[in-house]
């Protein structure tokens, strides 16, 4: 489902040039369910955002969903990202002045165009799986944390994308919150052979997964086959 | 060092009325490790954000350093927290137009009054100490999730305020960067009998404290001695 070949990514500003990934090259098949993993400023977050379609690669070649995105411009970037990937951003992303109910909503409305009584049934049902059932009503200021991140997941989660890609979406979450989600990508998963690709140091997701990838200062360390994965 | 009786915490807008902390008593003792722990939405950050002044009781007793801080006005407050508290947010509230030393500084020089040569060696040592010493000249769009939470830490913890109030501050940090980070936090308190008051999820923090107050719907259910404190 997505491949990757000497993948790179430099950030310039100014005087400032970071190599945040430095030549990686990954194959990853459908219904994967699968983990990066590494330090604080490894390069997770910036590998998820070039195979979500948000950041092009500077150099290298990238194919998601067989398709080729490395030239994509940014409308076609966009347009493709709304069609086949759903995405948990490490900072959540909401828009504060939709309600919780709205920003789910909105990748169903906004984006792709399902009819209203598709959407709120829709909608309510993610809304409950993440255990914010009873609060679509009230705006990203008025809910916590661990709040936020379900309601960031459950957005993700509405389009039934093919490739669902997550950037730490447990950080903020108890234990028994964290299992729920996960056990949720699970049978998604299972049922509809959604892939899911993790960037996270959250332990429980990583013995969840079945391979994890280790980066380090922007370069793959190795692949590690989860025993029983 | 922190006394609450009865604290109770509404938020109401409109025809929406959140009771988040419904009756809260403890005691923290200075120079203690502690921390609030409980399930997404249990109140871990209305609590904190109570003792920390930043937002007042709707009912009950708050004594904070030994000031009764319960009636104190907006301005007050804010004068009281510079002089006394230390926060790192649960979402890290970077100033976005100020660089990375720059937001570590500002306690030191906006809100304290420090002289320029001391400032300037205090914020290159909490950065040397967090692992982000060659990062300063960066805004804080151009780092990663963990390089922003261990900002949030350095500047919390910069004009060594006799109490650290820190929500969810390992969330984005994998195990390396977290146990520098407490173990940071565990030196100072034993150098300087700072008070740490945390709300979190992770065991690395739960492992690492000597009392646990643990939240459930806005009441505490028990206090828990940590074996070996
Ligand atoms: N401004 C607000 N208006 C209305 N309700 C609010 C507001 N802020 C928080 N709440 C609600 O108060 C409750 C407690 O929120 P709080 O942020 O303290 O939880 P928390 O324990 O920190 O959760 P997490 O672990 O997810 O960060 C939640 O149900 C939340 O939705
Ligand atoms: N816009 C940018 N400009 C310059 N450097 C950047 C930019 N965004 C990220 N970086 C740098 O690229 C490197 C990788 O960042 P990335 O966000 O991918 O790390 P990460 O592995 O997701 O970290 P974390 O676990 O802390 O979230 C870091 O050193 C970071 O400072
Ligand atoms: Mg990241
Ligand atoms: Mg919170």
């Amino acid at each position: 489902l997505i491949v990757a070949e000497k993948l790179v990514k430099t950030y310039s500003s100014g005087d400032l040039e970071v190599k945040a990934i430095r030549g990686v090259d990954f194959v990853i098949e459908p219904a994967s369910f699968v983990s990066f993993i590494g330090p604080s400023g490894s390069g997770k977050s910036t590998l998820l955002n070039m195979i979500g379609c948000l950041d092009p690669p500077t150099e290298g070649q990238l194919k998601v969903v067989g398709q080729d995105v490395t030239g994509l411009s940014r409308q076609d970037a966009a347009r493709f990202r709304g069609e086949h990937i759903g995405f948990v951003f490490q900072d959540f992303n909401l828009i504060p002045v939709l309600t919780v109910f709205e920003n789910v909503e909105y990748p169903l409305q906004m984006v792709q165009s399902w009819p209203k009584d598709e959407r709120m049934k829709r909608v309510q049902e993610m809304l409950d799986a993440v255990g914010m059932g009873d609060q679509g009503h009230k705006y990203p200021s008025q809910i916590s944390g661990g709040q936020k991140q379900r309601v960031a997941v459950a957005r993700a989660l509405v389009t039934n994308a093919k490739l669902v890609l997550a950037d730490e979406p447990t950080a903020n979450l108890d234990r028994e919150t964290a299992t729920m989600v996960i056990e949720l990508m699970k049978k998604m998963r299972d049922e509809f052979k959604t892939t899911f690709v993790f960037s996270t140091h959250d332990p429980r997701i990583v013995d969840n997964v079945e391979i994890t990838f280790e980066l380090e200062d922007g370069i793959l360390k190795r692949h590690e086959m989860a025993k029983g994965g």
